[in-house]
Parts: structure tokens; C-alpha cells; sequence
């Protein structure tokens, strides 16, 4: 773990010896679970994060989903660097993994990162393939069952917002899908996503507002304000409808209504020049910032429980 | 494996809902290939576009005689790819 280079970006392989290394070197604070294959058949590997007991109350963290995005899933191994290296030096850090498990996906869409890596780089969607089309892949960030197919995403296999035949159709969701359900006590949930520097919460599918509207955008509005102590990059906050756009069958939609209060959605720096293609050079400044975003979300789920 | 040689991202601006309206109508034209990453919402919001290069003189034309305002973001997708590639091998390299 010490000659992995966090500056730097790297393929599916490498990310995964990460992963195992990372379990194997700190068994005592990580192991990691595989929660199901993707279409292609590669496994699914999640990082948990965790001091003890059963049954704890959990934070999730993913990253990646749209697999072109490789910022967010570089962000995901420096935040798993970063949790080991915090607990038991940063007292914040040190409690909330003290009261909660860490679960941390760091490559949501394997399957689609890996044809990023070996074929387009522009890849954005899962590779199932799709009945009576020769287009492939489901946008997985419309594929969750929250509005499923009303307005905000697309019925034609060949665009890149399509949402799938139906809901978890994908069995990237799917996995997390079960997973959430089975774990039962997630308390926090986060995508991360670029570009755009945004943080949303729900909703997207419908413009009816959340029931926790006013805690959440005091949240994000904390969290933005950390993440921008750190080198100045500016955020705009609030609801994914009135900020974005109007996208059905989103993540954290889905999360809410399963009743994970604390549903966030990243969309990470861009800085007007390169989109989500960001020069190497600026992965660590971009998870650092985000971290200090991340961190403000994970504490509020430590200090006000429900 | 595709290759994004001549490739641009456009940063277009629209003045107002007629123009989002009119960049929203590029992506129902499917033979010019575009890719959205950032959709056309409202005005406020800038739209970045991958275009390939068979289709740059199309869609500028068509933003510049709808005096729709555009810049270029990136100017050769490919070129970034590359440095990224670069960049990794590098890396690889400098482990062994």
C-alpha cells in the first residue's frame, strides 16, 4: 500500500490489488465482501471499514458509477488511504468509525471501467447488452427504482441517459440494491460523481421536496463550505431537480425512500477546462477537497442519529 | 480501440430557453454523434459537448447562424487521453 501511487490514475487490476492489499496489510480496520458480479461476470468489491461489533450502524460511500469518470474512483482509493491513516491520529475520524462501519465502493461499474480502459475511453454506461438494439449498456444512475421511467431519462438503448428495461435490471445496482436492503441500518449514503462541483440530495425524479428539505441543505451547505476551505473550489448545493435537472430513477432517490436520511450525490471540480478527462495532477486536490466535504456529512450522521 | 483524434468538447452558452431548446434539438440528430456531458438544462447552466470531428463543422455552423455563443474546452480530445496513458505508464514504470 505504501508504493501505491495515489496521483496517478490506474486500471481495474491494479485498483483491485489495492483493495486486496489494503485488506490484507490492516485485517485489524479492513476487510473487504464481495456483494455480487457484474454483467461481464467481474466481481464486485466493497471495502469495509470497521472497529468492531455487530450489526453497527453503517456509512456507504461509492464512486464511479458512470465508469468514464475516472477522478472519482482515483478519489475512492485516496478516501480509503485516508481512513486508515486518520483513525486513531484525527479524534473526528477516530469516533465516527468508533460508532459506524465504512462501506466504500470504489468501482461501482467494473464492466464499464474496464472498457474504459481497453476500448473507449468515453464509456459511460454498464456493458449489458440490450434486447433488440445493437446498442449496449444501461445508464446505472437511472436504473434504481425511484420514478423508475418518468421523465429525467431516456427509453432508447443508444442514448446515454437510457434507463434499462426495468428497475435493477442492471446487476450492478442490484448488488447494492440487496445489499443496503440486507445490511439494514445505513445511516449515511453518498455517491460520487463528476463533474460539475455540485452536491444534491434528493429528489430528482419528482420536484416535491424531501421531507428533511431544510437539514439537508444546511448539510451541504456545511459540507461545501469545508470542501472550499481547502483550495477555494466553489459548489452550488440544493435538490437535484432544482439544481440540475429532472433525472428519474436516480441512486440516492432510491436511498431516501429507503429511509437513508443522509443521501448525498457528489459531483466533483471541473475547472472549465478538462470536464471529467482531469489531468492527473489535480486527483489528490480534488479528494482532499472532497474529503473535507465527506467528512462534514459523516459527522453530522455521528452526531445527530435516528 | 476508439481513438478521439480531432475530437472537441464545445462549452456553449445559450442567451435563453429558445436557444436551449435549439441545442436540445442536436441531440435527437443521431448521425452527428454527439456526446452530452453536461445536457442543455436552462440558460444559466453552460452545456459542454463532445463532438467528433466529421460533425465540428456542423455543429458550429449551426451555433454560430443561430448566434448561439460557444467556446472551445478542449480542444483535442485525444491529446488528453494520451497524456493521460502517459501518465500511467510512467507510473507503472517508476514501480517496477
Amino acid at each position: 500500500i505504501a508504493t501505491f501511487n495515489y496521483a496517478s490514475y490506474h486500471n481495474l487490476d491494479e485498483i483491485y490489488d489495492f483493495i486486496d492489499l489494503l485488506a490484507a496489510e490492516k485485517p485489524e480496520l479492513v476487510s473487504k465482501i464481495q456483494i455480487g458480479e457484474s454483467y461481464e461476470g467481474r466481481p464486485i468489491k466493497v471495502l469495509k471499514f470497521s472497529t468492531g461489533g455487530t450489526n453497527r450502524p453503517a456509512i456507504w460511500i461509492d464512486t464511479g458509477i458512470h465508469s468514464r469518470e475516472w477522478v472519482t474512483q482515483a478519489s475512492g482509493a485516496y478516501f480509503a488511504k485516508k481512513i486508515i491513516d486518520s483513525y486513531g491520529q484525527d479524534p473526528s475520524l477516530t469516533s465516527i468509525l468508533d460508532n459506524f462501519d465504512i462501506f466504500l465502493e470504489i468501482v461501482t461499474n467494473p464492466d464499464g471501467f474496464a472498457f474504459t480502459h481497453s476500448k473507449n475511453r468515453m464509456w459511460r454506461k454498464t456493458r449489458s447488452k440490450n434486447s433488440g438494439s445493437l446498442c449496449i449498456g444501461v445508464d446505472p444512475n437511472r436504473n434504481w427504482d425511484a420514478g423508475f421511467g418518468v421523465a429525467g431519462s431516456s427509453g432508447n438503448p443508444c442514448s446515454e441517459t437510457y434507463r434499462g428495461p426495468y428497475a435493477n435490471s442492471e446487476p450492478e445496482v442490484k448488488a447494492i440494491v440487496d445489499f443496503v436492503k440486507s445490511h439494514g441500518n445505513i445511516k449515511a449514503f453518498v455517491s460520487i460523481h463528476s463533474y460539475s462541483q455540485l452536491l444534491l440530495y434528493p429528489f430528482g425524479y419528482t420536484s416535491k421536496k424531501a421531507a428533511d428539505q431544510a437539514e439537508l441543505d444546511a448539510v451541504a451547505k456545511s459540507a461545501v463550505e469545508a470542501l472550499a476551505s481547502l483550495h477555494g473550489t466553489k459548489y452550488k448545493y440544493g435538490s437535484i431537480i432544482t439544481t440540475i435537472y429532472q433525472a428519474s430513477g436516480g441512486t440516492i432517490d432510491w436511498t431516501y425512500e429507503q429511509g437513508i436520511k443522509y443521501s448525498f450525490t457528489f459531483e466533483l471540480r471541473d475547472t472549465g477546462r478538462y470536464g471529467f478527462l482531469l489531468p492527473a495532477s489535480q486527483i489528490i486536490p480534488t479528494a482532499e477537497e472532497t474529503w473535507l466535504g465527506l467528512m462534514v456529512i459523516m459527522e453530522h450522521t455521528r452526531d445527530h442519529p435516528y | 480501440t476508439e481513438t478521439f483524434v480531432g475530437h472537441q468538447v464545445l462549452r456553449i452558452f445559450a442567451a435563453d430557453e429558445f436557444q436551449v431548446e435549439q441545442v436540445k434539438g442536436l441531440e435527437d440528430l443521431e448521425h452527428l454523434q454527439l456526446d452530452f456531458w453536461r445536457e442543455p438544462i436552462h440558460p444559466e447552466a453552460s452545456i459542454d459537448v463532445r463532438v467528433p470531428f466529421h460533425s465540428l463543422q456542423a455543429v458550429k455552423v449551426f451555433l454560430e447562424s443561430n448566434s448561439i455563443r460557444y467556446g472551445i474546452m478542449i480542444e483535442d480530445v485525444q491529446s488528453l487521453v494520451d497524456e493521460e496513458k502517459l501518465s500511467m505508464s510512467h507510473n507503472s514504470r517508476a514501480r517496477s
